[in-house]
């Protein structure tokens, strides 16, 4: 599920960083 | 003690709400009953005044207004304009969920459970808590958009070509008689937290904790009502039916968006919005 929702995994693991959406 | 307990996640909550949501309900409502001080939002409501506006959809601060007129005078046909609205919107969708992703993580327990369990829960969860979201930003004539700086109209959403006519209005339905409830900001940063901790999404792995998690919010929120609304009957009951109609309308927007997918052959989804979009429903 996670190798299928790499950018949803991405935020849920990055807690300051901002993510490049 | 138990109950003090209660008020403080509803306090937590809350808190965490006015972090992430940039427009909470309160200012929402303010603009749109014109009680706000600074100046009354750019209106939407037909393809010059889209072509007009939709340079500053996403914007958090509207530019100086005098600019506004060259923008009219570029031809463009309207489905091109529809469509590059539509791209416009999901930008501001994706973003949306990074909102609901970091107000997810401050539930209290959130973070502890199954990394796949969190997936799966934002996958199902995240449209529901926008669809609600979105109620406090509609009322029957139109909704805000871009931080509550322009007010599209309803008429005019309708207006557009199938399928991008057929995306809003059953939201719009869904809204007025949501917004009848009169849930306020702090209702709504409870409920959003039931909605995204339900047990029973397809896949979840351990549910129990799950289930632990939203039982202490739902007891959260049985109080707050009681305490915020006193006069309103059955209000926690009434509010948690509404859970049954959002399954719908996600239903029914998962499927117009693969419709679009199929008859616009330029329309690309976002790569986020096509993850949790993709295998949903």
């Amino acid at each position: 599920l996670k190798e299928k929702h790499k950018i949803l995994h991405r935020l849920l693991q990055n807690s300051t960083s901002p993510v490049d959406l | 003690p138990e109950s003090a307990d209660l008020r403080a996640l509803a306090k937590h909550l809350y808190e965490s709400y006015l972090k992430y949501f940039p427009l909470t309900k309160a200012k929402a409502r303010a603009i749109l009953s014109g009680k706000t001080s600074g100046s009354a939002p750019f209106v939407i409501h037909d393809m010059k005044s889209l072509t007009e506006g939709e340079q500053f959809i996403n914007c958090r601060q509207m530019p100086v207004m005098e600019q506004r007129s060259e923008f009219g005078h570029v031809q463009e046909s309207a489905s091109e304009v529809e469509l590059r609205f539509f791209h416009r919107w999901q930008y501001r969708s994706a973003e949306a969920v990074r909102e609901v992703t970091e107000f997810a993580k401050s539930i209290p327990g959130f973070v502890s459970l199954d990394l796949n369990d969190q997936v799966t829960l934002l996958k199902y969860g995240v449209i529901e808590v926008l669809i609600i979201m979105t109620a406090s930003l509609m009322n029957k004539d139109g909704m805000l958009i871009s931080y509550g700086q322009i007010f599209m109209t309803r008429e005019f959403l309708k207006s557009l070509r199938k399928p991008f006519c057929e995306m809003m209005e059953p939201k719009f339905e869904f809204a007025i008689k949501f917004n009848m409830l009169e849930l306020d900001d702090s209702d709504m940063a409870l409920f959003l937290a039931v909605i995204i901790l339900s047990g029973d999404r397809p896949g979840l792995l351990n549910v129990k904790p799950i289930e632990d998690l939203q039982e202490t919010v739902l007891q959260t929120l049985e109080l707050q009502l009681k305490m915020n609304h006193p006069d309103s009957l059955q209000l926690f009951a009434k509010v948690l039916q509404k859970m049954t109609d959002l399954r719908q309308l996600v239903n029914d927007h998962v499927h117009l968006i693969q419709l679009l997918k199929k008859t616009e052959v330029d329309m690309c989804l976002h790569p986020l919005l096509q993850e949790i979009m993709k295998d949903l429903y």
